[in-house]
């Protein structure tokens, strides 16, 4: 693991008082590597080692501490700070009801989030409503129906209404029946399919959310900063959502989509239970990276 | 990549951005880079196009020395069983339903097995696209034991005279032991039936997904035995370079990919067209 290796790489270039130019470059090498090996997207990688060899430059290496570990204590501190730099709350209405609408692509775990984050406002005392414009996927409406049910949430019913409509229908529901919040779940879609891409726009155009959170797989990889960036230029979304990090997958696309977008990761999806979720922590998630 | 540009420094990190961008490993990216660097060595007179056609040569060789026997369905006796596996939403669900169409559009008879009872509506969701492809079902209530609807699956296949049964299994993560020995125990109780069941396990991968990709292949090998893998969703714009480091490794070839979200959007592997996109 990283730790080790860079004290391998700093044990070959001793008696180094202050970390320069010289020995940093190999241990960069390293870091580089295993920011790769954890999915962080390429240019990312680049742009952030630079970021932070730029600043461990000249820098005196404390007395308690080796080189390697001090390296290390650097990149952790930069990559948690990336990662968390801004408060993550959940953005509210002061018009009841507020407003949260979640897209991504296909199979990132939308739907089973709504139903988590419904249940996880329903704990802090917030009544919300669930509701889903996606008509393409099969079943997709039993699908919220039945997760619904298991949290006791009422799913707004829906027939042969389009898109638009139905979120618009949903949003004027959860203002007659004085919910706190409604939760919109929409299909899941490419970044490259205009026609879907504009769907998506309409229906942010039509209900005006307060909170839009792109829900993307904690597994991804390389192509996490093409469609996190396609999703913010369309959507200008203000959260992110990493889910199936209970899985072994070391979450790089949680630095590359932070990178690109610089919104913040509020919630992380850890199972399929619907109690699941979890506030996102960015110290957990360096280490997880940093391995 | 523009035309006729020099070997040096910016042009190698240009390859190697590629490379890496297109998920295919740091292993394998750091593997071509010395294969590029040794032939540059020899012959100085390079450029993109020398560069492409060597990385483009090498890809193909490490996938050729993958040429497991294509599974000849015609072999097995009937019903030709397909075990379908791999992580949440990955597109398992979905690639049954387009397997269907195409084995129905063969003049074959489907018959598929609802055996993810867990997920909320899996099963309806089975139901429509056996409906689209013209297939019959076995299903039973949610939270059945899989290994029992399976089980009555593979009689039901065999009274009915069916050539061709796809059992859709839930969503899990490698991680997660019980639900891996729950697939051991689908493919026990298939072979207390037809001892060649299941005759074709087929892992969805989804081209979105990074490194863990490769993981996910050895250990659900190692837990079942992969025959196949299908990648998904390669209609978005991630390379799904993974199964190069998959197939050298683990031997485990790319039998089919995922195109869409239509039943038609099934598309056989072709090693030359997916090296072209890879590096494009
Ligand atoms: N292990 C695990 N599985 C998850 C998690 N979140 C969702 N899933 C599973 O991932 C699969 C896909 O979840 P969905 O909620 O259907 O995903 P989706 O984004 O709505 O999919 P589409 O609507 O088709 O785009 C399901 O099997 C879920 O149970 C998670 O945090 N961990
Ligand atoms: N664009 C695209 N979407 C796909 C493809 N294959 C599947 N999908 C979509 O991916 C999402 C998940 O597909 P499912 O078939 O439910 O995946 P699954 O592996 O069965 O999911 P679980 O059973 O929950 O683990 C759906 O929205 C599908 O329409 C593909 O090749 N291209
Ligand atoms: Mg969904
Ligand atoms: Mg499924």
């Amino acid at each position: 693991e990283l730790t080790k290796k860079l004290e391998y790489t700093f044990q070959k270039l001793k008696g180094h008082g202050k970390i320069n130019e010289k020995n940093i470059s190999e241990a960069l090498r390293e870091v580089r590597r295993t920011l790769l090996e954890a999915d962080v997207n390429y240019k990312v990688a680049k742009d952030f080692i630079e970021a932070v060899k730029n600043k461990s430059l000249g820098k005196e290496v404390l007395r308690s501490i080796t080189p390697a570990q001090q390296v290390i204590k650097i990149f952790n501190e930069e990559l948690v700070d990336l990662l968390g730099g801004t408060v993550s709350r959940l953005k509210d209405s002061s018009v009841p009801p507020t407003k949260i609408m979640v897209a991504g692509l296909q199979g990132s775990g939308k739907t089973t989030f709504c139903a988590k984050l419904s249940l996880f406002l329903s704990k802090k005392g917030k009544k919300s409503l669930l509701a889903s414009s996606d008509i393409y996927r099969p079943a997709a409406k039993n699908q919220l129906e039945v997760l619904g049910n298991s949290i006791n949430t009422f799913v707004y019913p829906y027939d042969k209404e389009g898109a638009v409509e139905i979120a618009v229908g949903a949003v004027e529901e959860a203002k007659n029946r004085g919910y706190d919040v409604v939760i919109l779940d929409t299909a899941g879609r490419l970044h490259i399919n205009s026609e879907m891409m504009d769907e998506v726009v309409e229906i942010k155009n039509a209900i005006n959310p307060n909170e839009i959170l792109f829900v993307a797989d904690g597994m991804t990889g390389q192509d996490a900063v093409n469609s996190a960036k396609a999703f913010l230029e369309r959507l200008d979304f203000t959260g992110i959502v990493l889910t199936k990090l209970d899985g072994d997958a070391k979450g790089g696309a949680a630095l590359s989509i932070r990178a690109v977008t610089g919104r913040p990761i509020k919630f992380i999806s850890i199972g399929e239970k619907v109690d699941a979720i979890d506030i996102f922590h960015p110290d957990r998630m360096a280490s997880r990276i940093l391995g | 990549i523009s035309r006729g540009k020099k070997f040096n420094q910016e042009f190698i990190e240009n390859i190697e951005e590629i490379l890496i961008e297109s998920d295919i490993g740091i292993e394998t990216t750091m593997y071509l880079m010395d294969e590029l660097k040794e032939q540059y060595r020899k012959n100085k007179n390079f450029d993109t196009s020398t560069v492409l056609g060597i990385i483009k040569k090498k890809l193909k060789e490490i996938m050729m020395e993958c040429n497991t026997p294509e599974i000849s369905e015609r072999k097995q006796e009937k019903p030709y069983v397909i075990l379908v596996v791999g992580v949440n939403g990955t597109g398992k669900t979905t690639t049954i339903g387009k397997l269907a169409y195409k084995y129905k559009k063969e003049g074959k008879s489907v018959l598929l097995s609802a055996a993810d009872t867990f997920r909320a509506a899996a099963v309806e969701q089975l139901d429509i696209w056996r409906k689209r492809a013209g297939a019959d079902i076995v299903k039973t209530k949610y939270g059945a034991d899989p290994a029992s609807v399976a089980y009555d699956s593979l009689q039901a296949a065999i009274s009915r005279n069916i050539d061709v049964l796809i059992i859709d299994t839930a969503g899990r993560l490698h991680t997660k032991v019980n639900l891996m020995e729950e697939l051991k125990k689908i493919k026990r109780i298939l072979k207390k039936i037809k001892p060649s069941a299941p005759d074709e396990t087929l892992l969805v991968l989804d081209a979105v997904t990074g490194q863990n990709s490769l993981t996910q292949a050895k250990e659900f090998n190692d837990a079942i035995g992969i025959d196949g893998i299908v990648l998904t969703k390669l209609d978005g714009t991630a390379k799904g370079g993974i199964i190069v480091p998959i197939l050298k490794e683990l031997k485990i070839p790319v039998k089919y990919v995922g195109m869409g979200e239509k039943v038609t959007d099934l598309a056989l592997f072709d090693s030359e067209t997916f090296i072209n996109a890879l590096i494009c």
